[in-house]
């Protein structure tokens, strides 16, 4: 009998283990194994640990559904999808990405460099524009982003595209100057373009800790965000947090990004991710 | 915040005068969510409370603090103790010229660190150049060029189809025509796990002499820090690191996961993003700031 004690513990642990490594954090993790705590003693005699993985899958299903990710094309309006995040997470790789994969969907889109601040940040932008065949809005560096951002749209208007791909510049959620900065270009969208459909997504590393949870309530407390994009998954991060922002803060992930080829995007499907995750 | 919460938990004790099992045990319990929550690595954590766990019971309750600030105390010692007691400083070379390497993952901040790093070394008496060796990154050199010119230290590029070793042999010689006496070799992002650029950073140090390859890396970061640089340090080996992005809130956990792992020291941290927000590297200040 008291094996089965000790089996218990030692997969308690394992699962632990498990999923702190996954980034979902310490506090998700201590309601899962609660929830654990509560099965049956003799369950765990089963001296088989895939066995709790999949008791495990399950409980992250019902623990973290998934939330509805409703970010799509609606070619009869003006689409706007507003890229942002803390400093060097793949905003404008994504922002390249993306105009790539809806171009390939039949939506031509224009790239908006509203990052004027960083160096090169303008010409990073501007090269993957010619990457992915879409036209790219000339800025100049230190312009007022808002501005870059109005002329997106009037530009967009001109030129009959249905959808807007803005970039802006990285920022920690600590800044309440730059956060007070993005909130304004978001009110320049809503003056600007009150009909079109806006998407705020907030991209964030896969390498990304417990801080991943306070940029998502920053950057939703400022000015909203929809979704989320999760990047650099080809690395060795699983990039957990996002289960705990979803269970948290609702937010839904929109889209994944595993690599810095122009194709390297799909959309979120979190049966694969969870799968992945427990690996 | 930990302190708080060890105060809660310890005021009850003040009364006994001294630390039951349970409150031990509570307390332990507490700062194993703090570190885990200020992102150190599971394996370090679990080290890290079993060490506290034999002090706290050997040591016997001191006359002058109440349990509480001792076992406080006892954390920031074996904290302080991990994450090494002096600052740490770059090794110049005593014999000519002094190569930086710059690697890191891809975003963690090693272009806008190289120019940083070029204007603290310029401060210290010598005279650095950069080199803009990252031929995979769009508008990659551009960003150091503009950068180095905030950092008043020259750039040398190369063009952007040139391979980076022709490129690092030409930067030698035009440093020593020019009499540039550290050369700092800013690189592309890579994943520690992608063998080609592995070996690209194994082909530049057998090609020219490098007196310290620091890793540049993110606060932010979380689990993955760990095996991150215990792998860039076992295939190619690392000197120090350097962690950007510290004037964020994030509470930086992985610098006790890489220094406890590598045995490396912390040189520098980033705090922000102009030309002078690079700090040395303070052991103590970080241990406040893990601990919350
Ligand atoms: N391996 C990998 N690298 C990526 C991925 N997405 C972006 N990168 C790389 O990450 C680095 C930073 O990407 P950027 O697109 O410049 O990031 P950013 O968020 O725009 O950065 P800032 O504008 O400076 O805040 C670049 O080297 C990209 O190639 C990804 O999914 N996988
Ligand atoms: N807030 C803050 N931002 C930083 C710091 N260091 C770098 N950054 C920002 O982080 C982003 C990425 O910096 P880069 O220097 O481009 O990073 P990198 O490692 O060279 O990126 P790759 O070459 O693509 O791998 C930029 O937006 C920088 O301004 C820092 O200490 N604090
Ligand atoms: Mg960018
Ligand atoms: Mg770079």
């Amino acid at each position: 009998f008291s094996d089965a004690i000790n089996d218990k513990g030692v997969f308690l642990e394992k699962i632990e283990e498990l999923l702190i490594l996954s980034d979902i954090g310490p506090n998700t993790t201590a309601e899962i194994l609660e929830r654990f705590q509560s099965i049956n003693l003799h369950l765990f005699r089963v001296n088989d640990f895939n066995h709790f993985k999949e008791l495990l899958k399950q409980m992250l299903h019902e623990l973290i559904p998934p939330q509805v990710d409703t970010s799509k094309i609606d070619p009869g309006m003006l689409n706007i999808v507003l890229i942002m995040g803390v400093n060097g997470t793949g905003k404008t790789s994504f922002a390249g990405k993306l105009a790539y994969y809806y171009k390939s969907k039949g939506y031509d889109s224009l790239l908006v460099p509203a990052d004027t601040f960083r160096a090169g940040a303008i010409e990073q932008l501007h090269y993957l524009s010619k990457e992915a065949g879409v036209e790219f809005l000339r800025a100049a560096p230190g312009s007022d982003p808002a501005s870059v951002v109005f002329d997106g749209i009037q530009s967009a208007r001109a030129k009959k595209k249905v959808l807007l791909i803005v970039d802006t510049a990285g920022r920690l959620h600590t800044y309440h100057n730059l956060m007070r900065e993005l909130a304004k270009i978001k009110r320049v969208i809503l003056k600007n373009a009150p009909d079109a459909l806006l998407c705020s997504t907030l991209v964030i590393d896969a390498t990304t800790g417990q801080n991943g949870l306070f940029q998502a309530s920053n950057f939703k407390e400022s000015l909203g965000v929809s979704d989320i994009t999760l990047t650099k998954l080809d690395g060795t991060a699983k990039g957990g947090i996002v289960l705990t922002i979803q269970k948290e803060l609702s937010i839904p992930v929109s889209f994944i990004a595993f690599g810095e080829k122009i194709t390297d995007m799909c959309r979120y499907n979190q049966d694969k991710f969870i799968e992945t995750l427990l690996d | 915040r930990l302190s708080e919460k060890l105060k809660q938990i310890l005021n009850k004790v003040r009364e006994k005068g001294k630390i039951s099992e349970n409150d031990l045990k509570q307390s332990l319990k507490e700062i194993k969510l703090a570190l885990l929550e200020a992102d150190v690595h599971y394996k370090v954590v679990k080290d890290f409370i079993s060490k506290l766990e034999k002090l706290a019971n050997q040591e016997s309750l001191s006359k002058t603090l109440t349990p509480g600030q001792q076992i406080i105390k006892m954390t920031h010692t074996v904290l302080t103790e991990i994450l090494g007691e002096k600052q740490s400083k770059i090794r110049f070379n005593e014999e000519g010229p002094t190569n930086i390497l710059l690697i890191g993952l891809q975003g963690s901040g090693k272009t806008t660190t190289a120019a940083k790093l070029a204007l603290q070394i310029k401060k210290m008496g010598y005279i650095p150049a950069l080199i803009a060796a990252d031929k995979i990154r769009p508008a990659a050199i551009e960003q150091l060029q503009i950068m180095g010119e905030k950092a008043g230290a020259d750039v040398f590029a190369g063009g952007v189809n040139q391979p980076v070793l022709n490129t690092i042999h030409e930067a030698q010689q035009w440093a020593k025509e020019h009499k540039r006496d550290v050369l700092i070799i800013d690189t592309a992002g890579r994943l520690h796990i992608d063998s080609e650029l592995i070996q690209e950073l194994k082909d530049i140090k057998n090609a020219i002499p490098i007196h310290e390859t620091l890793l540049v890396l993110d606060a932010l970061m979380g689990q993955d820090a760990l095996r991150m640089a215990d792998d860039f340090n076992k295939k190619i080996g690392v000197d120090g690191f350097i962690l950007t992005k510290l004037d964020g809130d994030a509470r930086g956990g992985v610098s006790l996961s890489i220094r406890s792992m590598t045995g490396k020291p912390i040189k520098f941290t980033g705090v922000g993003e102009k030309i002078i927000d690079l700090e040395p590297f303070y052991p103590d200040r970080m241990s406040s700031r893990i601990l919350g």
